[in-house]
């Protein structure tokens, strides 16, 4: 399952072949790297690649060269399928119903008092958050908490959210780039507030097009930790296709 | 013996 929702890669040198399982449409850039350096470690040349795609089919390739490239031009098909899933245009306070996002962005200063914080989150935003800590040690964004707003998500998956890196969504792409603006706000310390129009793919579901807005703020630090927060309102105004 | 890459290129014993 987990190359199946992750986009790991297992790899095994066998006596007959190398074996590859991989899912062309989740791998990370840099799971293909370590996949790269892994067969130019081996011997052995035959390589046979299972290839997860709506269930799984095999392909035997006779040399490592061969099934490098093979790899590599899975992946890329993949990726030019899903390019332009994710869009995000900046958005103005004004035209995005800003009372509880203004609201979120005062409270959230040196003076966060949580209770209030809570109360704009659940009234004024549907509870449709996530609260995020940055995991000094190994430098992850971890889920620490989540609003009970979000729809999509069955609850055996808000539960592996939970406590999770935020890219640990089950639509591993979503996740990435919704982790890349927690990581845009974490280097720039200033709030991100766009426009989202993101087809975003459930396991089990057809896709589906979610049209929101999003504000991504930086909480005041307590104890030397380093916590974010993301809330969205849902809006039918936004089409960026 | 198998193992894993994970998706920050990492090898992980299966």
């Amino acid at each position: 399952p987990i190359l199946e929702t992750r986009g790991w890669i297992l790899v095994e040198n066998s006596a007959i072949a190398l074996k590859i399982d991989i899912n062309p449409a989740l791998v990370s850039e840099k799971a293909l790297c370590g996949l790269i350096y892994w067969l130019a470690d081996q011997e052995g040349e035959r390589v046979i690649i299972g290839v997860c795609d709506d269930g799984w089919s095999h392909e035997v390739l006779p040399s490592r060269r061969l099934a490098q490239r093979r790899i590599v031009e899975l992946v890329s098909a993949c990726r030019r399928n899903r390019d332009g899933r994710f869009l995000a245009s900046s958005a103005e306070l004004a035209a995005a119903r800003a009372a509880p996002f203004r609201a979120l962005i005062a409270e959230c200063g040196p003076t966060a008092d949580r209770g209030r914080i809570a109360d704009i989150l659940r009234n004024g935003l549907a509870d449709r958050y996530t609260a995020v800590r940055l995991d000094p040690g190994s430098g992850e964004l971890i889920v620490e908490g989540m609003g009970e707003g979000y729809r999509g998500y069955a609850a055996g998956q808000r539960a592996s959210i939970l406590n999770g890196r935020v890219e640990d969504q089950p639509d591993y792409d979503y996740g990435r780039w919704v982790g890349d603006g927690f990581r845009q706000v974490l280097k720039q310390g200033t709030p991100l507030l766009e426009d989202v129009d993101a087809i975003i793919n459930w396991p089990g579901a057809e896709p589906r097009r979610h049209l929101y807005t999003r504000l991504v703020l930086p909480i005041a630090r307590k104890k030397g930790e380093t916590w974010l927060l993301s809330a969205s309102l849902e809006r039918s105004d936004i089409d960026l296709r | 013996e198998s193992l894993l890459i994970d998706d920050e290129g990492r090898l992980r014993k299966y």
